[in-house]
């Protein structure tokens, strides 16, 4: 099965 | 003060109708360099990030710059009262909390002016890496938009595998499965009908097709889609927007585990 992921990890708050 | 005319009012109609359902509110930022948005789904899974430049505007006036919170609901209910080929010129004066939508006809007859209320929305600006891909794909936006109403009606899921044979989408579900290869092909007659892998190396990430359909509402943006794939990052779904800019979607992968 395969989980969803979330953009949060991938880009940082500017 | 703001005022912005664009001649080809249609283009943030289109724009509207291809965001409108991903995201609820969003802050739209003007500044010297163009109109622009950032902002995520409320899920964090997807971000849109759309640039009209200033120069693609008949009239770009931006005083100093601003962010506007709009509910994009609301946005796109003001603007579908626009005609596909009226004039939009979008007004805010310097510390109101409204914006003024104005339409005109083509020949000048009809002139319609819609004021929304602005809201104050809390969002977070985010920083977007500068991503090496793997693989870049550029072919006919409608056949990306096809592709994924048909798997969809299959499974929930895609998985998009570029290989040096080409690109394959793949999908399985209750039913069955599906599989949908699209080679590389450069003879074709017109260069948007292309199908183009650029691709230093294989990679393979699967997709909830939940998303993608909801992006390939840009399509009427543009007759290409350009996707940007590398291994265990999100994925960019891009839309030119004809001497103006872009519609760029994000999306993360799903991972297996």
């Amino acid at each position: 099965s395969s989980r969803q992921s979330t953009l949060d990890k991938f880009f940082q708050n500017s | 003060m703001l005022e912005l005319r664009l001649v080809q009012g249609s283009l943030l109609k289109k724009v509207l109708e291809s965001i409108k359902d991903l995201v609820n509110d969003a802050n739209f930022d003007c500044s010297a360099t163009g109109f622009s948005l950032q902002a995520m789904d409320s899920s964090h899974v997807a971000l849109v990030a759309l640039l009209l430049r200033s120069e693609g505007f008949e009239h770009y006036r931006c005083d100093r710059n601003i962010s506007m919170g709009m509910n994009l609901g609301n946005m796109a209910k003001m603007l579908k009262c626009a005609g596909n080929d009226d004039i939009i010129t979008l007004k805010a004066d310097d510390g109101s909390d409204t914006v003024t939508f104005m339409f005109e006809s083509p020949t000048q007859d009809k002139i319609a002016d819609f004021e929304m209320r602005l809201m104050d929305i809390d969002s977070e600006h985010l920083g977007i890496p500068e991503a090496e891909y793997h693989a870049i794909l550029i072919m006919p936006s409608a056949e990306f938009a096809r592709i994924c109403k048909d798997l969809s009606s299959i499974g929930d899921t895609v998985v998009i595998s570029v290989t040096k044979e080409g690109v394959k989408f793949s999908t399985r579900g209750d039913i069955g499965t599906a599989n949908v290869v699209c080679r590389q092909n450069t003879t074709v007659d017109k260069p948007e009908e292309a199908t183009v892998i650029e691709m230093p190396e294989p990679v393979s990430l699967t997709f909830a097709l939940r998303y993608l359909n909801s992006f390939t509402k840009a399509t009427p943006l543009s007759n290409t889609v350009t996707i940007s794939l590398s291994s265990e990052i999100p994925v960019v779904v891009e839309y030119k927007i004809a001497e103006m800019g872009y519609i760029r979607f994000y999306l993360a992968p799903k991972i297996e585990e």
